[in-house]
């Protein structure tokens, strides 16, 4: 018995020769919320004030797909979403479709603590985030250019994408969006 | 997608996951982060958090699937994460999972996956491949 804490930061077709300017800003990030997390761990903070505070810094972060740095729908927008459980009661938030809120894992934290629910969605998610006074940004805050590039290049290839999907050589014929998971290409 | 994962020393586990969904995905898509027990789930065994692509994870439950081979078949977390991310479509999935006794375990049938962790017994990795 003892503490421990892992984190992700998202899994897909992440090439073996990533270039360094891609590769040394997320791992100096994953390093830095993995001390973050130890030292909550250490000073005996609860396991979800250190998941939250951690996801929270992933959140914050650009070159990850979450909060600042979400990839972006059909329309160019953002629609994030999130989640968070405690396993000692099986307590249980989580929210989607939010546009404007800057960390959605504290508004799902907020969810499972201040209502009788345990998911909040779109609209109602958003009015609850302004109603409990959480920081909300508009739409530029969480969009880069990274992201932008992103879409136009599933949109010209006519696919979505997982985390890190490498695009695909302009030539290949993609099968139409009626054809379900080939959409990963 | 971003997720973490924590046990303190007394065996409270909890997890927390977050993302942008995918790139070029419909306006009103819901991925499998929300969906507690698809990409989130934790109880008094084990706490897991899960990536990649939503609609495999929505449709294999991956969290709770970890979590009842944990709690029913008695596996440990490696051999639990492994048989499910083993069975899972190829190249959609990864996770970290964690168990009240401090054993870690992040597997993926992914190219690559960022992630790191870290134990009280000394154990530290911050891994892509």
């Amino acid at each position: 018995m003892g503490w421990a804490i892992a984190l992700h930061g998202g899994a897909g077709d992440i090439p073996v020769d990533l270039p360094n300017d891609k590769r040394a800003p997320r791992e100096a990030t994953l390093r830095r919320c993995l001390d973050l997390g130890v030292a909550a761990l250490t000073a005996n903070r609860s396991p979800l004030d250190v998941v939250e505070l951690v996801v929270r810094e992933l959140e914050n972060c650009p070159h990850f797909n979450a909060g600042r740095g979400s990839v972006l729908t059909t329309d160019g927008t953002v629609e994030m979403e999130a989640s968070i459980m405690d396993g000692t009661t099986k307590r249980c938030g989580a929210v989607s479709g939010l546009t404007t809120v800057v960390n959605p894992i504290s508004l799902a934290r907020i969810v499972m603590e201040k209502t009788p629910h345990i998911y909040l969605a779109f609209d109602g998610a958003e009015a609850f985030a302004r109603e409990q006074g959480l920081e909300t940004r508009d739409q530029s805050y969480f969009i880069t250019e990274q992201n932008i590039e992103r879409l136009k290049q599933a949109k010209e290839a006519n696919r979505v994408q997982i985390d890190y999907t490498q695009p695909q050589p302009v030539k290949e014929q993609v099968p139409t969006s009626s054809e379900g998971d080939s959409q990963i290409g | 997608t971003v997720g973490c994962i924590a046990v303190d020393g007394n065996g409270n586990l909890a997890t927390a996951t977050s993302t942008g969904g995918l790139v070029n995905k419909m306006v009103g898509r819901i991925g499998d982060t929300p969906v507690i027990g698809a990409g989130t789930y934790a109880n008094t065994i084990c706490a897991i958090s899960a990536t990649g692509k939503g609609e495999s994870i929505i449709r294999n439950t991956i969290a709770r699937d970890v979590a009842a081979l944990m709690e029913y078949r008695g596996l440990s977390v490696k051999e639990a994460a492994d048989l499910v991310i083993a069975n899972a479509p190829e190249g959609t999935v990864g996770l970290v999972a964690v168990t009240d006794k401090g054993d870690v375990a992040m597997t993926f049938n992914t190219t690559g996956m960022f992630r790191a962790c870290a134990t009280e017994n000394g154990h530290s990795e911050i891994s892509i491949w």
